[in-house]
């Protein structure tokens, strides 16, 4: 059964589809089956994958709202080779609408629940807020990874973030761990980075990843290719970082599993 | 009466917060009053204005659902001399709540109608979405201030921004205008940068502010001080871009008016 992951982190920026983009494809080229799910209205995974958002007749929204299977929105990656859950602006329109169905939250945990036995790995790549979409992840995945721009804001909003994962565990969703926090667009020579840094250490220990993805422009280049980086330019520093995030992953995987 | 701006784009990350902060600041210390509305869960302004959202008995989701007036959950920036309707995590409940209470797109418009005429400038930093806080943000003002990173997601979703204000202009206020574009953390060295300004200026002409705001970390540092970096050090090369955006409004405002 696939492991289903959230990536997750109400603070704008921090570098949560460049980071769900980058581990789809990283493991995929590890020989791992991954589907990516884009739960954000402003689809910037799909078109980081090289997907035309606006030229898609269904998406996540048909699936959470019961008006397609997932597998009937489903699309291949351009390159990568991973599969994904695309998502355009009228996803936006979901958080109202599931105001009022039943099984408001768990929406996308049926959706996916046919699918999981052909993958090995499902991110969600969520928006920046603590919204029905988000809650759907965290009830849909057993596992949150959490990058954190090491600055004030990004780890003020730790308390928040935390806070809504031990809720979603006490109501809806028992099995829901950090699997790990995730230091992204490191400069080591910025203080306030280094201090931040520390705290994390601090109050996370073991669940902070060794990786650390230093900032890196060929990061922010790819999706204008519709690549990721890990493939788009596999040598440069961003990339590196998220295939040593790759590899991180699958060792902590083994060693739980052992 | 009051200039009513909201500072908002839906991307995560773009500077929304820190040019809200630090133009409040800037306008109040030449002498304007001014009035910073948080509409964000997350409240950054909040706390980068020397705030503890923590300990707030009634905010700005008080004065959303009708529950106080909004001159009764203001407060007083610690330094920067500008009031502040503060915000926390309570917010987020109101996304919700707000979805079944009758006119609710222009609910945070008739809490403010009462304080306009004590205010030059009221400011309304949104959070990273195009839902019901930002809608009201969007009813309730006459100008829109867009941050904007010079990167590829960003200048992707300002197809979907546009699209929303020429939707608010057409349904629900006629009055909506953008007052600016404003490039932020911006790198001239980075070539990606400058294709992305040069598409900004290609596109929206005279809407894109004259003045850049460079990256520079004593922006990032300041809000962990509680105070906007004009007034925490404002020689540094961040807060001098926003005084010279102050004064660009200024000007641009005597010029519409002469
Ligand atoms: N390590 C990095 N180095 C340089 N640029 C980066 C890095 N990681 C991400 N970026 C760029 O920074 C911006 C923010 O990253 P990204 O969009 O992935 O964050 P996000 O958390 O998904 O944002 P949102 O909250 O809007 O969903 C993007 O323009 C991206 O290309
Ligand atoms: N010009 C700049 N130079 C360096 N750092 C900056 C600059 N502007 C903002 N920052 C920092 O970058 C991060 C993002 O900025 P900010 O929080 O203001 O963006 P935002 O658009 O309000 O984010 P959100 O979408 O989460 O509301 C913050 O940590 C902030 O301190
Ligand atoms: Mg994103
Ligand atoms: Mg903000």
């Amino acid at each position: 059964m696939a492991r289903v992951l959230a990536v997750v982190n109400q603070k704008g920026g921090v570098g949560k589809t460049t980071t769900s983009v980058n581990l789809a494809a990283g493991l995929a080229g590890k020989g791992r089956r991954v589907l990516l799910v884009d739960l954000d209205p402003q689809g910037n995974a799909t078109m980081g994958s090289g997907i035309d958002k606006r030229n898609l007749a269904r998406t996540v929204y048909h699936a959470l709202l019961g008006l397609s299977e997932a597998a009937s929105v489903r699309a291949r990656s351009q390159s990568g080779a991973y599969d994904l859950l695309p998502a355009n602006r009228e996803l936006a329109g979901a958080e109202i609408e599931l105001v009022e169905l039943p099984n408001r939250e768990s929406r996308l945990k049926s959706a996916l629940a046919p699918l999981g036995a052909q993958y090995d790995y499902i991110f969600i790549d969520c928006p920046p807020s603590l919204s029905l979409l988000t809650l759907n992840a965290l009830v849909a995945a057993e596992e949150v990874v959490i990058p954190m721009q090491c600055e004030y804001y990004a780890l003020e909003g730790l308390t928040d973030l935390v806070g809504t994962i031990k809720r979603v565990r006490a109501h809806l969703n028992p099995r829901l761990e950090i699997a790990g926090l995730l230091r992204t667009m490191y400069d080591p020579r910025n203080t306030l980075a280094q201090h931040v840094s520390a705290q994390l250490e601090t109050h996370f220990g073991d669940k902070v990843y060794r990786t650390l993805v230093p900032r890196n422009v060929r990061l922010a280049e790819a999706p204008s290719y519709g690549a990721p980086a890990v493939v788009w330019d596999s040598a440069s520093k961003g990339a590196q970082a998220y295939l040593a995030l790759a590899q991180e992953i699958l060792a902590r995987d083994a060693a739980q599993e052992a």
